[in-house]
């Protein structure tokens, strides 16, 4: 089983046409193996993406450098799932 | 947990439950749900339709699919609460009865067989089928992107690494060509509705371009309908607007294909939430979720039902 301990979901709000074409770029960099969940199109939604831990300090520094402001989302996306499995185990007792 | 009855709905099940649980429904309402085999997945799992029918023959008919991208449990879990809804409120609830009084409703629970087992047991994070792109280690199509609508246009990626890569083309995904071949045969579907999570939207035609579709105006307004019945009972927001306008271009999509082959009430649901959990919602929101799309799905069903073309 894949684990993902210290990956995190960032919440990204580009504020301009031209932070999503920075978006758009960074979701063509595939070194960093990111995981969009939604994706940049318009300055009306926000992009989630997943960013595997290695990756993290780059991303960050990028959305930082660029002022394309963000938030966490999930935390530690490992600690989420061990928490699915736990109730997932939980109620398969029950 | 496999009586019908006493299985929980408020947790997410592996593929083997589910099946077992398909058959408990049929064998708990055997005048109304058959379980139709439409072939088999990539890795030769069977795929099952759960088909509610009152008799007829070839009568007119609604498609509900869900977990076709593996990872969003939300889906699948949902669509199980509403196949459980539908079956116990016929007989009761006027309106459903007088639904599968005249139409047939076919509801795939499980539409990627093959990527749901692989998130429960290797990889949560799996969105595409597990076929073997020959030339390349990567594996899988995202079976969502697959559909002759469009295909290979925009959205869509040729990249066989890609969450969104399309296949080689149009229909190549066997679990995508089984449904096709299901709804050609039948020829008699009035609706086709695809549920996916997330971001609390529900969108019709088109995906892969973003021209207004003939039936715009009046599949605004259903949608507007059914997101209102769904919000009335936790307020949950939902946006309405078709694919290409309201998220993004992507073509190859199933409710293109549907719309464009004639099936005019073509919907896509995109579930809760808006930004804490994405598609990974804890198991306690299953019922609460399932319970508010199903007032929106309904709505979509009697507004069919009401106006037969």
């Amino acid at each position: 089983r894949k684990v993902f301990t210290g990956d995190q979901v960032l919440r990204i709000d580009a504020k301009s046409e031209e932070q999503i074409q920075l978006l758009k770029e960074l979701e063509n960099t595939e070194v960093l193996e990111l995981d969009f969940w939604t994706h940049p199109v318009s300055s009306d939604l926000p992009v989630d993406v997943h960013v595997p831990y290695v990756s993290l300090n780059v991303v960050r520094r990028f959305l930082q450098d660029n002022e394309i402001p963000f938030q966490v989302m999930i935390e530690d996306l490992q600690e989420l799932l061990d928490k699915e499995q736990e109730d997932l185990q939980h109620d398969a007792m029950k | 947990g496999r009586d019908a009855k006493s299985f929980d709905y408020a947790t997410y099940h592996g593929l083997e439950t589910l099946y077992s649980w398909m058959d408990s429904m049929v064998a708990g309402h055997p005048n109304l749900i058959s379980k139709v085999h439409i072939g088999s997945s990539y890795e030769n799992r069977p795929m099952y339709v759960l088909k509610f029918s009152t008799g007829g023959s070839n009568r007119p008919a609604i498609w509900i699919d869900a977990g076709i991208h593996s990872r969003e449990w939300i889906s699948t879990a949902s669509a199980v609460w509403m196949a459980n809804k539908l079956a116990t409120d016929f007989g009761v609830d006027p309106s459903v009865t007088s639904l599968l009084g005249q139409m047939d409703v076919y509801l795939m629970i499980v539409t990627n067989p093959d990527g749901y087992a692989f998130t429960h047991t290797n990889n949560r994070m799996w969105r595409k089928t597990r076929s073997v792109n020959p030339g390349s280690t990567c594996r899988g199509v995202d079976p969502n992107r697959n559909w002759d609508a469009g295909f290979g246009g925009p959205g869509a990626s040729k990249n066989p690494c890609s969450d969104s890569y399309h296949g080689p083309s149009a229909h190549s995904a066997i679990e995508v060509n089984n449904i096709v071949n299901l709804i050609k045969n039948h020829g008699n579907f009035k609706s086709f509705i695809s549920i996916h999570a997330y971001s609390q939207l529900l969108m019709y035609p088109y995906g892969y371009i973003c021209t207004d579709i003939p039936d715009q105006a009046e599949l605004h307004s259903v949608g507007q309908g059914a997101v209102q019945a769904l919000s009335s009972l936790y307020g949950t927001s939902y946006k309405v607007g078709s694919i290409c306008k309201i998220i993004y271009q992507a073509s190859g999509g199933s409710i293109d294909w549907t719309y464009n082959i004639g099936i005019k009430y073509s919907f896509a649901f995109e579930l809760r939430d808006t930004g804490r959990y994405g598609f990974l919602l804890p198991a306690n929101q299953i019922i609460p979720t399932a319970t508010e799309t199903w007032l929106g799905l309904k709505y979509i069903m009697e507004y069919v039902r009401d106006h037969p073309y």
